[in-house]
């Protein structure tokens, strides 16, 4: 209430009692084809079945949402207005979920041209499914249109209140939204064993117990963790640090320098290595090329001197990290960053300024370090994890058996 | 007292109705707003739509009101 209410996702009142949803398109727009438009009214709802058990199913005959392209009068009485203005709307649950477009604006797919028919449509099918507007402005929920955005993910804003309605996805489906590992849900941390390294024997290194602060850590194609410091590495292991490290850096992968700023395994397989304005790109041991290039030549929109890289096992995209800002990288897209970044680190709360180094563990988990602590990120909540004993946590005793 | 009714204002009236900032009229009557109430639904407008909150048509104001935009209100009773 009042101005200073936090801005925040908004709930009509009304939802599905049943979470297996059916739609049919009864009425096409004029200038896509069928199958593209199939395409992308499926995408949309995909969006929403990513963070809920939801699940929307193509069908002729008696479904829940039914879906239109219309023009100007259209028989509900909320007429079009031709291009621009009002793209659609969308009837709540509980007054019937369909959804009308207005057939007058010139949808597209894909392009930065016409409007989005993706992206109007997953916003409209959150009315569907009982969200109203919200006045978080990057939300998906937010009611003006804002372009072709080529790497649109929903808004946690969103997340949040589609869960708020229908809870969160308990079942796997697409591995490309959260890496729904069941332990996630908490009871992973109640035995701390799970990362609890047992005490290194005596035969391991016990230089970064002394000092636990590191250059950066990354997972290698192979699926071995690394940590860098100087010009030297460690290979960790499930328990503790592996036997006969430190090694140099330079005598496993040759032509890498030491002092690396931070480091990403991609799913191509690739390692990439950043250091400075430079950086490397390594397939397992071998450089794959000729390295080091300008970090502005290979990853447009990303600065210089960074302090901490992964690959986000909320999503699969390449986030960068520096000082108190953040930046998105999706190679697919163009531009891979979007114009709204860098974003602040505070975004991923509980999330300190100023990393050390960062990445997606074997476990599907997100681990933060700076100084001798680190945090464990819970991707649902978007949230460093709550548990006990709390994050931060000592990086020496959970990582390096110390 | 009415609002004045400069053209900007009656469009800014219609789409404020429209998007459930005030409460919309049958159609076949025109209402008497009150100034308080109109300068509360704008600035309600203004920070739903995240721009500086004055209570007054702005050019900002009616240029974001001109915004493509979803047809379902912003204030669902």
């Amino acid at each position: 209430t009042g101005d200073n209410r936090a801005k925040r996702y908004a709930l009509q009142g009304s939802r599905w009692k049943v979470k297996d949803l059916t739609y049919k398109i009864s009425k096409y727009p004029g200038k896509l084809k069928r199958g593209d438009v199939d395409k992308e009214i499926q995408r949309a709802f995909n969006v929403w079945s990513g963070y809920t058990d939801l699940t929307f199913t193509p069908k002729s005959g008696q479904v829940h949402i039914e879906i239109r392209f219309e023009t100007g009068e259209h028989g509900d009485g909320d007429p079009f207005d031709g291009p621009g203005g009002t793209l659609a709307h969308a009837y709540f649950p509980v007054f019937g979920g369909d959804a009308h477009f207005d057939a007058s604006e010139s949808w597209s797919i894909n392009s930065y041209r016409g409007t989005n028919l993706f992206q109007v449509a997953a916003h409209e099918f959150g009315h569907s499914l009982g969200l109203s507007h919200s006045d978080v402005r990057q939300a998906l929920m937010a009611p003006f249109y804002r372009g072709y955005d080529p790497l649109f993910s929903l808004d946690t804003d969103d997340v949040e209140g589609i869960q708020a309605l229908y809870g969160k996805k308990t079942k796997k489906d697409t591995p490309s939204f959260d890496d729904d590992n069941d332990d996630q849900d908490g009871e992973f941390d109640e035995s701390p064993s799970n990362e609890k390294k047992t005490p290194a024997p005596p035969s391991v290194d016990q230089s970064l117990c002394a000092d636990p602060k590191f250059d950066t850590i990354f997972n290698s194609a192979e699926g071995y963790t690394y940590v860098f410091k100087g010009d030297k590495y460690w290979r960790l292991t499930e328990e503790s640090i592996a036997p006969g490290y430190p090694k140099k850096i330079s005598e496993t992968w040759p032509g890498l320098e030491g002092n690396i700023d931070a480091a990403f395994t991609y799913k191509n397989g690739k390692t990439y290595f950043f250091k400075g304005s430079k950086y490397w790109r390594y397939k397992g041991r071998k450089m794959d090329g000729d390295y080091p290039k300008e970090i502005s030549e290979g990853f447009t929109g990303i600065p210089d001197n960074l302090d901490a890289a992964l690959v986000w096992s909320g999503n699969g995209k390449i986030y960068f990290y520096k000082g108190s800002k953040f930046w998105r990288f999706d190679p697919s897209q163009r531009p891979p960053v979007k114009s709204t970044y860098p974003k602040p680190i505070s975004n991923w709360d509980g999330v300190p300024d100023n990393l050390n180094a960062a990445f997606q563990w074997t476990n599907g988990y997100t681990y933060f370090y700076k100084g001798n602590a680190y945090y464990r990120f819970n991707d649902r909540a978007f949230a460093v994890d709550v548990t006990n004993p709390p994050f931060p946590r000592s990086t020496a005793y959970w990582w390096f058996g110390c | 007292r009415c609002a004045n009714s400069a053209p900007s204002d009656s469009s800014a009236l219609i789409y404020l109705s429209q998007y459930g900032y005030i409460s919309a009229s049958r159609g076949n009557s025109s209402q008497l707003l009150d100034e308080r109430s109109y300068k509360k639904a704008i600035e309600d407008f203004q920070s739903f739509a995240g721009i500086d909150v004055t209570g007054q048509l702005d050019p900002v104001t009616l240029e974001t009101m001109t915004l493509p935009r979803c047809g379902v209100k912003d204030k669902v009773g």
